[in-house]
């Protein structure tokens, strides 16, 4: 009848929630428990000026790299989400090609230091000035920003792992061929969620201060792509033979 | 779609670890 709204029980929300907070431990690149063991060691600076002399071209390949790892996990952590592998291939292609980038900038916020503003990369935490040799420094500013800005929420694990299933699940993406079951996914997603913060006591606020991120989220990852193209047309060699064929196949 | 995303694609189909 072409109503997305699901009718669901408590008990089917408490489920969703479980699985999905299941997948998302299960799925995470770093365990609560390494996260917990962690020393939350900073970069020197002389390792801080070795990651600033590398020529644009290396630095660029070695975080082509580490994002193309992070988003191997989000697709792991897709195809366990309840009803992704019922969609069509189409849409689970146009889902993950629009929203993987997304949820590794919303698990950002596990591996962040606020005190510090610095995130883990490589081995150590590292703050926006070793990323100075991408030469997009108003992108790198903008994505620590965000991460600082969703780690001030304090999100428990089930509350991030329901907001990232509810940021690939986005039924607004081009190119979907069946966008009303991807609608019934993402509002279940959402009443999950909306549940879970509610059985967590998180005040009334939240939920429309995760709705702000979203629009968040799509400029970073906009702006992610554009600095993409201006770096290939000036080494498109690079990118053709050195960048990691996934990261192609996502952001080329 | 999925000519053009043959990684993505086959990451998709590999059963879950």
């Amino acid at each position: 009848d072409g109503d997305a709204s699901p009718t669901v029980s408590m008990a089917e929300l408490d489920h969703l929630s479980q699985i999905i907070s299941k997948s998302h431990l299960e799925t995470c690149q770093y365990l609560k428990e390494e996260l917990q063991q962690m020393s939350w060691q900073s970069f020197l600076q002389d390792e801080v000026e070795s990651y600033q002399s590398k020529p644009r071209e290396v630095m660029w390949q070695l975080c082509a790299l580490k994002i193309t790892e992070a988003i191997q996990y989000v697709v792991e952590f897709a195809k366990r989400i309840d009803g992704f592998m019922d969609l069509c291939q189409n849409d689970q292609i146009v889902l993950l090609k629009a929203g993987s980038l997304e949820v590794v900038f919303v698990r950002m916020c596990r591996v962040f230091d606020s005190q510090n503003n610095a995130v883990y990369f490589d081995g150590k935490f590292a703050g926006p000035d070793v990323f100075k040799a991408l030469g997009c420094d108003d992108l790198i500013t903008s994505v620590f920003d965000f991460a600082k800005s969703l780690s001030s929420l304090h999100l428990s694990e089930d509350e991030l792992a329901l907001f990232s299933a509810f940021i690939l699940l986005s039924a607004d993406r081009s190119w979907l061929q069946e966008k009303l079951q991807v609608e019934k996914l993402q509002q279940k997603t959402q009443l999950a969620l909306q549940h879970v913060l509610q059985k967590n006591q998180r005040e009334d606020g939240v939920m429309n201060k995760l709705r702000c991120k979203v629009s968040a989220l799509r400029s970073l990852c906009s702006r992610h792509t554009e600095k993409l193209s201006a770096f290939r047309a000036i080494y498109p060699d690079i990118v053709r033979s050195h960048f990691p064929p996934l990261y192609k196949e996502l952001f080329g | 779609l999925k000519e053009k995303h043959k990684i993505l694609h086959q990451l998709l189909q590999n059963s879950t670890s």
